[in-house]
């Protein structure tokens, strides 16, 4: 089971460190007003005021004994340093939000393992939800089964999958096809794929993000 | 193509309104704070300064010819009293942001058709994916085609696909399964279940949503 350290307890740590408690993990609050302590006194599984852009202060918490730490500071130097430091005392994964893409570039220059830009992240995804298209990006259901959304072109236009031959030339697996509003399952070689369907497919992530178009 | 306006620039309703332009659509929004309308000029189709818990407001500003409203508002009170008048002029989709569950349920109640509690969403979302287990959230990836993780429990255990008769069963098709932290597909009716397996199984979401155990 893993051990989590969020610092920063403003509306993004504490949403991610209650979802994590609500798993069951056990969940370190670090921030460093101290009214922020009060409030979310024996909500978590601990709780320390501390200034975490402070080197001493990172290794005293034994921060670097976390498997995860999650950086919800919103004020970017802040942010930036803090993950700097994260990194020297050698912390083994780390996840930190970003106000905007420059912010995100800077964080994952300096070894962020992912960034999240709240706000961002969440209006693309109810935009698609609302705009009744289908999902274009890749989600992940496990970590090594993700499902992705992938456009049709004109090259196999008019073919099926047999003789596409798609899980040897995409290396996924093509189980649902979107077309004119509507899903339909693909279980036989027969089945045929024409322009503008969107094709669901499913693999690893690494797998499916090298895929463009069909 | 449909017609947006969101109501509420605040964080929420701005990530939105700016999730749906970027995807092409044409959003009204529409915020009662003079200074939110002046820094968003020109990022949206259109602005509006309104107050939008008032009826003639909402008549004047022609909302019911909208096909989707987005409440934005924050504040408890405002945000019901908005939605109700919205379903009084006739406003064909409403989604509507919630602080917690309580202010949830009363939207649900008054017809609100979509409500999301962005921090809330976001921390399990994220809380999954940083425990590393598999999703076992609904997956929408498109109207009519959604994907939901499912424990296996003593029930099925030891049987194939083809003796639980699982399409007949449950009534959605099964398509992978996670043992162990490895994800492998479902392809025969030969293939086994196992108590402790996630079953990921594809359908229409309200089939997907009555599926507590398999
Ligand atoms: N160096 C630090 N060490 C510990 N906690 C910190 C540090 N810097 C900021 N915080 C805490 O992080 C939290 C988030 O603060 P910040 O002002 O950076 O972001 P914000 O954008 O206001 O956050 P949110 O939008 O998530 O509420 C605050 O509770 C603050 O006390
Ligand atoms: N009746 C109303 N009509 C139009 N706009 C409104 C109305 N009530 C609130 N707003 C606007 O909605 C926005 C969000 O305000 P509110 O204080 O309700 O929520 P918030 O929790 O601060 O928002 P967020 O966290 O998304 O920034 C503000 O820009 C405010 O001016």
């Amino acid at each position: 089971n893993k051990e989590f350290a969020v610092i920063g307890l403003g509306g993004f740590g504490l949403a991610i460190a209650r979802g994590l408690v609500k798993r069951g993990n056990s969940v370190l609050g670090i921030d460093k007003n101290r009214m922020v302590i009060e409030n979310n006194a024996g909500e978590l599984t601990d709780l320390v005021k501390a200034d975490a852009s402070n080197i001493e202060t990172l290794n005293e918490l034994g921060i670097a004994d976390f498997d995860v730490v999650i950086v919800g500071i919103g004020a970017i130097e802040r942010s930036i340093l803090t993950v700097q430091l994260l990194k020297e005392v050698g912390v083994e994964f780390i996840m930190a939000r970003a106000q905007n893409e420059t912010h995100e570039h800077i964080l994952y220059k300096i070894g962020v393992d992912k960034v999240i830009i709240p706000e961002k992240d969440m209006g693309d995804r109810v935009a698609m939800m609302l705009s009744g298209s289908v999902f274009l990006d890749i989600v992940d259901l496990a970590e090594d089964f993700s499902i992705a959304g992938i456009k049709v072109g004109e090259k196999y236009s008019g073919m099926n999958l047999g003789e596409i031959e798609f899980r040897k030339t995409f290396g996924v697996t093509a189980i649902m096809v979107h077309r004119n509003g509507k899903s339909y399952p693909l279980n036989s070689p027969e089945d045929k794929l024409f322009k503008g369907d969107v094709v669901f497919v499913s693999g690893r992530y690494e797998e499916l993000e090298n895929i463009k178009e069909i």
